[in-house]
C-alpha cells in the first residue's frame, strides 16, 4: 500500500 | 502602486483555468520582477508556482512588493467578462482593499472596469530549491494530457519510470492494468514541440496520484510542450512554459511505499 506524502515535508518553509 | 498592462488578456484566462480546480484562493505577489503566485492545494499534496515576468507585460509598474490576496473563484468570474482578445490592465494601491481590472477591446471601442475586493490570506511559502533533476522529459503537452486521462480511467496512481529508452507510465485498478511507454523520437521531420526528449543521469521511478496530474493538464492550452522533472524520492515538477512570459509549475509529492 502506498502512502501519499505531503508537499511541505519536502521543502523548507520560507 | 501596482499597474500591469497585458496585451493578450486571453492568457490570464488560461492561467486561471490552470489553477482554478486546485486552489480556491491565493496571494498574487506583485514585485518589480513580475507577478507570481505560490499556493498549495487544500490537501497540501501539491504546490502551484506561477511566474509572469514584468518584461512580458506591455506596461509594468510596481514600486514595492504587494501581496494581492484573491478568491480564485471570483477572479475567474470577473476575468470571464473580458473578451479573449481584450487588453487587460490590473491595478491596485500599495495596501489594496480592491484590485481594478480594466478590459479594453482590441479595436478600442469598448472599455470596462471591474473592481474586486481583496482578502487577507495567511499562507506559508515554501522554499523550492533550484534543483538538478535526475530525469527530465519534454513531450507534447496534448499527449501528456491524453495519457493522464487514459491512465485515470484505469487506476488512481501512476508509476512513472524514466530510463534512457523512454518513459513508462503504469497503473493498476479494479479492472486491470495499463502501461504506456513514450519513446524519445529522433529529431527528423518533426517540429520541436512534437518531439519527446529524455535526459537522464540515472533511471528514476516513482508513484503519483493521477487526480492531481490530471488537474495539472488544465494548463495544456498555455504551452505546446510540457516538461517533467524527477529526482528519486522528491516531488515531480510538471512545467508549462508561457512564451516570453514565465511559467506555470506544479510540484506533486510522491506516494511512498508504507
Amino acid at each position: 500500500k502506498k502512502r501519499q506524502m505531503g508537499i511541505a515535508s519536502f521543502f523548507a518553509r520560507k | 502602486m501596482f499597474e500591469a498592462r497585458l496585451l493578450q488578456g486571453g492568457l490570464l484566462k488560461k492561467v486561471l483555468d490552470s489553477i482554478k480546480d486546485i486552489i480556491t484562493e491565493g496571494n498574487f505577489d506583485c514585485s518589480p520582477n513580475g507577478l507570481s503566485l505560490q499556493a498549495m492545494d487544500s490537501s497540501h499534496v501539491s504546490l502551484i508556482d506561477i511566474l509572469l515576468e514584468s518584461e512580458g507585460f506591455e506596461h509594468y509598474r510596481c514600486d514595492r512588493n504587494i501581496p494581492m490576496g484573491l478568491n480564485i473563484t471570483n477572479l475567474v468570474k470577473m476575468i470571464k467578462c473580458a473578451g479573449s482578445e481584450d487588453i487587460v490592465t490590473i491595478k491596485c494601491e500599495d495596501k489594496p482593499d480592491n484590485v481594478t481590472f480594466l478590459f479594453e477591446s482590441k479595436d478600442n471601442d469598448k472599455i470596462s472596469d471591474f473592481e474586486m475586493k481583496t482578502m487577507t490570506i495567511d499562507d506559508e511559502h515554501l522554499l523550492v530549491p533550484d534543483q538538478t533533476y535526475t530525469a527530465v522529459v519534454k513531450m507534447p503537452s496534448a499527449e501528456f494530457q491524453r495519457l493522464c486521462r487514459d491512465m485515470a480511467a484505469i487506476g488512481d496512481t501512476v508509476n512513472i519510470s524514466v530510463t534512457k529508452e523512454g518513459v513508462r507510465f503504469s497503473t493498476t485498478g479494479d479492472m486491470g492494468t495499463a502501461n504506456i511507454t513514450v519513446r524519445p523520437n529522433p529529431s527528423g521531420d518533426q517540429k520541436e514541440e512534437e518531439r519527446t526528449e529524455v535526459q537522464i543521469t540515472e533511471p528514476v521511478s516513482a508513484g503519483f496520484a493521477l487526480r492531481y496530474l490530471n488537474s495539472f493538464t488544465k494548463a495544456t492550452p498555455l504551452s505546446p510542450t510540457v516538461t517533467l522533472g524527477m529526482v528519486p524520492n522528491l516531488p515531480i515538477v510538471v512545467e508549462y512554459k508561457i512564451a516570453d512570459m514565465g511559467h506555470v509549475r506544479y510540484y506533486l509529492a510522491p506516494k511512498i511505499e508504507d
